[in-house]
């Protein structure tokens, strides 16, 4: 792991007292080399490597720590900014109901989060309502039913009307029954499909949901911070969902669209389950990063 | 990569980048590169106009295999899809059975994705829209059982083709990896006249755990060719490069969209060009 790829840059070098530019250089060389087999976004490491560079070089190394620990210290504690500390929470309307809307890609894991997220604001105490707004997928409609019905909770949708005319109509529908959170669930999407991305902005300025959380799957690479600043500029979102987490992908999309669109992690599925949703914790999440 | 006529260090990261970017993983990128300088030092090499095309043809070069046709003639072909969640397998499946179905064959679905919720029904509407029929139990039935049943439908209908589609999972579940070994036992028990393709599909968005992927779904299964899905995103899908050099598992198909025709047979030179375009 990266501990000891460290150890192993630094006992080749005899340097103690203070971090000099090559021990620093030879040891962020690993430290680049960790972060993108993490699937963290070139540019994001660049500068991530960068700002790492110009605090180590030249800093006391401290009486309990060998050069190596000196550096990976500074990288986990420039890492933690980076991700944000503490829990995100979810925002909740003064006046209910709070409107969440699920966003993303294709097979993020939206229809399966919408529910996860139902499941976890009723064992907080709050009564949600769903609405299966995603009219294209075949059986998508079926999906989030089937899932509702599992953990008891309605489920609303319309065949034969517009995606916006029903996520209208399932919202007025939830406050005759009390509800005071409604979770729309919407068709994956390609951040460069023009028709389909027309249609979210379209949503959202009409139902004016309260939270816009972007579903992400854990194992994207590269590609993440092209679609979060997509997302972004023409939705905006409030946070981020990671799916997948109970895989072996090291989750470096998360640092990215953290560090490139500032929006935070808010919660982490970890698994197919309807209660695999937990708050998102970004230290442990820096830690699974850097290997 | 036009803006570097000169090969200096501008050059070169710029190289990296671009590779990088486009999921191809930092080892595959560094061994390309190496093999790369070397050459330019060793001919002489002094413009980067001459370096690309060599790059790009050495990529090409561990993506080509030896084209196979994708449905046989005279026997049973069965496809077993697998991957991980959500990569795309079902829709993948309604894609070449529309292919089959043009191509004249008689084609039969088997929905063995008996876990998640809507899997069968999603398999369904899929089969009314291409014309083909599909086998199925019960949601929560075991996979093995719908697979033997729709494996001597198919022989007793004279099927051409059937393609077997199953739950996501992911490859760090052994005892889901298990089930697929289980699945796979009983094709090739049931049918050891037809031509098997088990078929790794993955998303294109997806970085390096990709490698993982094909590792150990390659390790429990032996994988015949990857379906790499989604490359209508702005993902290039890399990840491929360094799966066929360390795996050698051909790209046989990409997924190009949401609809029946958006289905294509892999060309290492146009996925090249894309990539580093
Ligand atoms: N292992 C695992 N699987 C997950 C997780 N979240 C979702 N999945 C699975 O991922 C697959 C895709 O999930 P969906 O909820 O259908 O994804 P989606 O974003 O709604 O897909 P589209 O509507 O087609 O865009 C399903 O097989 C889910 O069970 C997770 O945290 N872990
Ligand atoms: N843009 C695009 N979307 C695709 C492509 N292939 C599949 N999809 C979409 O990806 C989503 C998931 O597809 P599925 O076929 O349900 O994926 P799966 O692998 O069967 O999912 P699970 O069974 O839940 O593991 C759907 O919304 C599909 O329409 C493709 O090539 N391009
Ligand atoms: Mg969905
Ligand atoms: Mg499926």
């Amino acid at each position: 792991n990266l501990a000891t790829r460290l150890q192993n840059v630094f006992t080749k070098l005899r340097g103690r007292g203070r971090l000099s530019e090559q021990d620093v250089g030879e040891a962020l060389r690993e430290v680049r080399l960790a972060l993108l087999e993490a699937d963290v976004n070139f540019k994001v490491v660049k500068d991530f490597i960068a700002e790492v560079k110009e605090r180590a070089v030249g800093e006391e190394v401290l009486k309990s720590l060998t050069p190596g620990q000196q550096v990976i210290k500074i990288v986990h504690e420039e890492l933690a900014a980076l991700m944000g500390s503490g829990q995100s929470k979810l925002a909740f309307a003064s006046k209910p109901p709070t409107i969440i809307m699920l966003v993303g890609l294709q097979g993020s894991g939206k229809t399966t989060a919408t529910a996860k997220l139902a499941h976890y604001l009723k064992n907080q105490g709050k009564r949600p309502f769903l609405v299966a707004a995603d009219i294209y997928r075949p059986a998508a409609i079926e999906q989030l039913k089937i899932l509702g019905e599992e953990i008891g909770v309605p489920v609303f949708s319309k065949v034969g009307k517009s995606v916006l005319a029903l996520a209208k109509q399932g919202i007025r529908e939830a406050v005759p029954k009390n509800c005071d959170v409604v979770v729309v669930d919407t068709a994956g999407r390609l951040h460069i499909d023009e028709k389909m991305m027309n249609e979210l902005e379209e949503v959202k300025r009409e139902v004016r949901p309260h939270q816009v959380l972007l579903v992400v799957d854990a194992m994207t690479g590269q590609d993440a911070v092209n679609v979060a600043l997509v997302f972004k500029e023409r939705v905006d979102f409030d946070g981020v969902i990671l799916t997948k987490l109970d895989g072996d992908a090291r989750g470096g999309a998360a640092l990215s669209i953290k560090a490139v669109t500032g929006r935070p992690i808010k919660l982490a599925s970890v698994g197919e389950k309807l209660d695999d949703l937990q708050p998102f914790h970004p230290d442990r999440m820096s830690s699974r990063i850097l290997g | 990569l036009a803006h570097f006529p000169v090969l200096d260090e501008g050059f070169w990261e710029g190289l990296e980048e671009a590779l990088i970017e486009a999921d191809v993983g930092i080892q595959v990128t560094q061994e390309l590169l190496d093999k790369l300088r070397e050459e330019a030092r060793a001919q002489k090499i002094r413009e980067s106009a001459q370096l690309l095309p060599r790059l790009k043809e050495k990529l090409v070069d561990i993506l080509t295999t030896e084209k196979q046709p994708l449905f046989s003639e005279g026997k049973l072909g069965i496809f077993l899809m697998l991957g991980v969640n959500g990569t795309g397998k079902t829709t993948t499946i309604a894609k070449i059975a529309h292919r089959a179905k043009i191509e004249g064959k008689n084609v039969l679905l088997a929905a063995a994705d008996t876990y998640r919720a809507a899997a069968i029904e999603q398999l369904e509407i899929w089969g009314k829209r291409v014309g083909a029929a599909t086998i199925k139990h019960r949601r929560g039935s075991d996979p093995a059982a719908v697979v033997y049943d729709a494996i001597h439908a198919a022989q007793a209908r004279d099927v051409d083709v059937l393609l077997i589609d199953t739950a996501g999972r992911l490859h760090t579940y052994i005892h889901l990896m298990e089930e697929l070994q289980k699945i796979k036992r009983v094709v090739m028990r049931e049918a050891p006249e037809a031509e098997i393709k088990t078929l790794l599909v993955i998303d294109a968005t997806t970085g390096q755990n990709g490698l993982s992927q094909a590792r150990l779904f390659g390790k429990a299964l032996e994988v015949d060719g990857v379906v790499l899905t989604k490359l209508d995103g702005t993902a290039k899908g890399g990840i491929i490069a360094a799966i066929e050099d360390e795996l050698k598992i051909p790209v046989i198909l990409i997924g190009v969209g949401e609809k029946l025709d958006d289905l294509q047979e892999f060309d290492a030179r146009a996925f090249v060009e894309a990539l580093l375009s």
